[in-house]
């Protein structure tokens, strides 16, 4: 079952 | 002072409608260039990017900017109140404890106003930089709309397929499975029913239905909708919000295991 992502992996908090 | 007047409040309910699902609360970032807003979901997995410049509102003052923290369920609600044909009017003074909505029917014999408290908000802001992406697609809202409903019938996630021969949704499950493929379709009688698909690099990305759900709900501020994709980074469904400004909805991938 694929696994859902967090956005905050690709993004920086700014 | 804070003001902004929307003639149509239908712009401004349908846009309430296209976010309640999947914020609670957001702050809403005021300027001289207009409205907008960042907010992620509660899980994360998701983000939404508003933008209402304030050369789109019939009027539009904001002598200093003001960082406000609404209730989206709240907002959704004193919207409701607004009739069909109403004016809107959002007023808020420097420093605000809290913002007025005002309708004002077409014939001017009836004016509500609503208050609203303003809430503290502890925000986490994404920077996301201008990203070319391998693969964009545009095509009919009301489509998309569809595809994602019929396909989240099949399981919790849709798989998105971009090639040359075109672009493929796929779901499946325990019950079995069901694609759709949509080829360019420029020809379209109407510009509103065209699918266009700019493909640089094909892609294979798989994304959580109840998401995608959520972001069609934006369907009735637009005909079209934007899908802008590239390998292992977040999908960017794009409305247009007419000559006013925009929402667009990050939502990460899923990944294998």
């Amino acid at each position: 079952t694929p696994i859902q992502n967090d956005l905050r992996e690709f993004y920086a908090l700014v | 002072m804070f003001e902004a007047r929307l003639v149509q409040s239908a712009i401004l309910k349908k846009v309430l409608d296209a976010v309640k699902d999947l914020l609670t609360e957001a702050t809403f970032e005021c300027s001289d260039s207009g409205i907008q807003v960042q907010a992620m979901d509660s899980a994360h997995v998701s983000l939404v990017s508003l933008n209402l410049r304030s050369d789109g509102f019939d009027k539009y003052r904001c002598d200093r900017n003001l960082s406000m923290g609404m209730s989206i369920s709240c907002m959704s609600k004193i919207l409701r109140c607004a009739g069909a044909e109403d004016t809107v009017t959002l007023r808020a003074w420097d420093n605000p404890e809290s913002i007025t909505f005002i309708f004002e029917s077409p014939n001017k014999d009836k004016l509500a106003e609503y208050e609203m408290k303003l809430i503290n908000m502890d925000q986490e802001h994404l920077g996301i930089p201008e990203t070319s992406y391998s693969c964009v697609i545009k095509m009919p809202s009301g489509e998309f709309s569809r595809i994602c409903r019929d396909l989240s019938q099949f399981g919790e996630s849709i798989t998105f397929a971009c090639s040359k021969e075109g672009i493929k949704f796929s779901a499946s499950g325990d019950y079995g499975s069901a694609n759709i493929k949509l080829v360019q379709n420029t020809d379209a009688d109407k510009e509103e029913e065209a699918v266009v698909i700019d493909m640089q690099e094909p892609l294979k990305l798989t994304f959580a239905c109840r998401y995608l759900n959520c972001f069609v709900k934006a369907g009735p501020l637009c005909n079209q909708v934007q899908l802008s994709m590239s390998d292992d980074v977040p999908l960017v469904c794009e409305y247009k919000i007419g000559d006013i400004g925009h929402i667009k909805y990050y939502l990460a991938p899923k990944i294998d295991d």
